[in-house]
């Protein structure tokens, strides 16, 4: 996606080989238009697919997704990391963990808001080790809805967990691929 | 606003006298359609304010504030509530008491998106004891910045905080007020 790609070269900040800075428009401060424009693109991509629902997680995949359910007319629900004052329903939970913390977590849905009859599309900000974007998945699978695919706004591709997804046979469709962040730049994945 | 108090009727759940679960369509499950509308209703009470960037906080705050950003055609920051892998820029720091979990937390911003050109509208889903409101408008006041106002989707009145900010002089924009949740009913603030 152009857009996001000129953002990125422009207001990104390569912070060392194995992280970028989105600060300024996804990750803090959010650019609206922007994420309307990543919502349309999602909807594109997927809208022939039949998907009824889009699960994300907090915090950052929430307004790429709530945009994403704008254009396909769909509920958007967004996994929880830690406990919520409301969600004490029946809960599917999944186990993620997390290289830089060392440590796991535990993400939790109501069930109620899942189905087998449900096609899931899931949205988040980064793939890079996958973990995520697994255990959405697994939240998914435990629902046996389906999964129509994972919508991802940057993935690191010099880092396993696209690779990873597709081998398990899921359609990862990324709004820009990063091939590698090495000398303080990006590089995205068709400028090899 | 009327198609979000017909949405608290049909799918709100009064879980006791003071606590109003809507996770089918704010808290966990969201209804992008509504959030645009109440986007719309929050741009329309503010677009003369000369607003510059919308301030919420993670999580239930974004897809709301994100909506109103898109309409008013302006950034949205959401603030901290823990550690973000790449907030470590200098920080605006606020201590928001918590009376369900007696603990005191700190929610952050980084400076470097605020300054005192800026005027803020804070947006918010709950307005309870306004502890989150009061942190969110003492972050603003750190930068020197004008807040125009505080954007509230459900504002439980029969709580202090509405009143509480409007007494210090903030200007309170609810889109539902709830005079009561006793005997498991929603009673709206005109509805005496
Ligand atoms: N900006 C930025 N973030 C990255 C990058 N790579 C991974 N992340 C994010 O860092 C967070 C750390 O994830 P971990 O679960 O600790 O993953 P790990 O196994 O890779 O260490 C995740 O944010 P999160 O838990 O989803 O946080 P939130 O922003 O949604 O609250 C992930 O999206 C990167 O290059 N740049
Ligand atoms: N559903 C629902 N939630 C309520 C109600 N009253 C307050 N809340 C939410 O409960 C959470 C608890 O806030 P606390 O900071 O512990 O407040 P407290 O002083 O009132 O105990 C807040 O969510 P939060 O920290 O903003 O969480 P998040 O959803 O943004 O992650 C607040 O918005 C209510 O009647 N119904």
């Amino acid at each position: 996606m152009e857009l996001l790609k000129k953002k990125i070269r422009d207001e990104g900040m390569v912070l060392n080989e194995h992280v970028l800075k989105v600060d300024s428009f996804i990750n803090h401060q959010m650019d609206p238009v922007l994420m309307k424009e990543m919502g349309k693109e999602f909807a594109k991509r997927f809208k022939d697919n039949g998907v009824t629902k889009i699960l994300t997680i907090e915090s950052s995949g929430i307004a790429p997704a709530i945009m994403a359910g704008l254009e396909l007319d769909i509920p958007v629900i967004f996994a929880r990391k830690k406990k919520s004052l409301t969600l004490t329903d029946d809960l599917y939970t999944s186990k993620v963990y997390s290289f830089t913390k060392k440590e796991t977590n535990t993400i939790t849905v109501s069930r109620k808001f899942f189905s087998e009859d449900d096609t899931i599309l899931i949205i988040d900000d980064f793939l890079a080790n996958g973990h995520a974007a697994f255990g959405l998945a697994d939240l998914a699978n435990q629902a046996s809805a389906t999964v129509a695919g994972i919508g991802i706004v940057i993935e690191k591709a010099f880092q396993p967990g696209g690779d990873e997804l597709r081998a398990r046979g899921y359609r990862v469709e990324s709004l820009a691929r990063i091939s590698s962040l090495k000398h303080k730049t990006v590089k995205f994945v068709e400028e090899q």
